[in-house]
């Protein structure tokens, strides 16, 4: 474990429970992608099935226990408690352009052609898609609220801090997993426009609104 | 050559 695995994950943390707070808080998930949620609710059951069969430290199986409890909270209040306040005309993302060629890329290209190691390949690509439809459906609706936007950040900042953990551990330990490198470039260079948005305007008090 | 390392990070 190094600082900037820690601080990804806690950053990573804080984005989930900052979502579900927002959702709960405003009764209202109104600007929230149920789509993504439903992708990241794979992403976490798909990566953490050895959450029972492989104990690495209290730590790794508390934080996996967490994602995957938070996930289908978010997803339970988006569908079905707050569903009133769903807003499906512009989450319309169509989730299966993402996840049959995540799939069907995780068959060819993996470590280990065992079904284990394929689920947990098949995770590391959908999470580097899976914001898409959250992003797709701020350009449409052309804002976001700042709550919104600061999960955003936190989720984004999270796999460009892990960027930095694989740098360390290539240079301190010798590690490095391409598969999870190459997905984790993708999934913050789609944050890139984001975060520019993010520095520009939530950070200076202003609200997060793309140029119509 | 890739070290299959423990699946330690979330």
């Amino acid at each position: 474990m190094n600082i900037f695995r820690l601080v990804g994950d806690l950053s990573h943390l804080l984005a989930i429970l900052l979502l579900l707070w927002k959702i709960w808080k405003t009764r209202s998930c109104a600007g929230v992608s149920g789509k993504s949620q439903i992708m990241f609710g794979l992403v976490y059951i798909t990566r953490y099935l050895d959450l029972f069969t492989n104990f690495i430290s209290i730590y790794n199986t508390t934080m996996k226990a967490i994602f995957i409890a938070v996930a289908i909270a978010t997803i339970y209040l988006i569908y079905f408690k707050f569903k009133a306040t769903y807003d499906s005309n512009h989450d319309t993302f169509r989730m299966e352009f993402l996840i049959v060629p995540v799939g069907g890329l995780a068959f060819l290209v993996n470590h280990d052609f065992t079904a284990l190691e394929i689920l947990w390949t098949f995770s590391i690509y959908l999470e580097s898609v899976a914001i898409l439809p959250q992003l797709f459906m701020i350009s449409k609706t052309g804002e976001a609220e700042t709550i919104t936007s600061h999960y955003l950040f936190a989720l984004g900042s999270y796999r460009a801090l892990y960027i930095v953990n694989w740098v360390y551990r290539y240079y301190f330990e010798g590690f490095f997993d391409l598969i999870a490198i190459v997905a984790g470039c993708v999934q913050t260079i789609l944050y890139c426009d984001f975060f520019y948005l993010y520095v520009t305007k939530v950070m200076h008090g202003k609200k997060l609104s793309l140029p119509a | 050559s890739k070290i299959q390392m423990e699946k330690d990070e979330l």
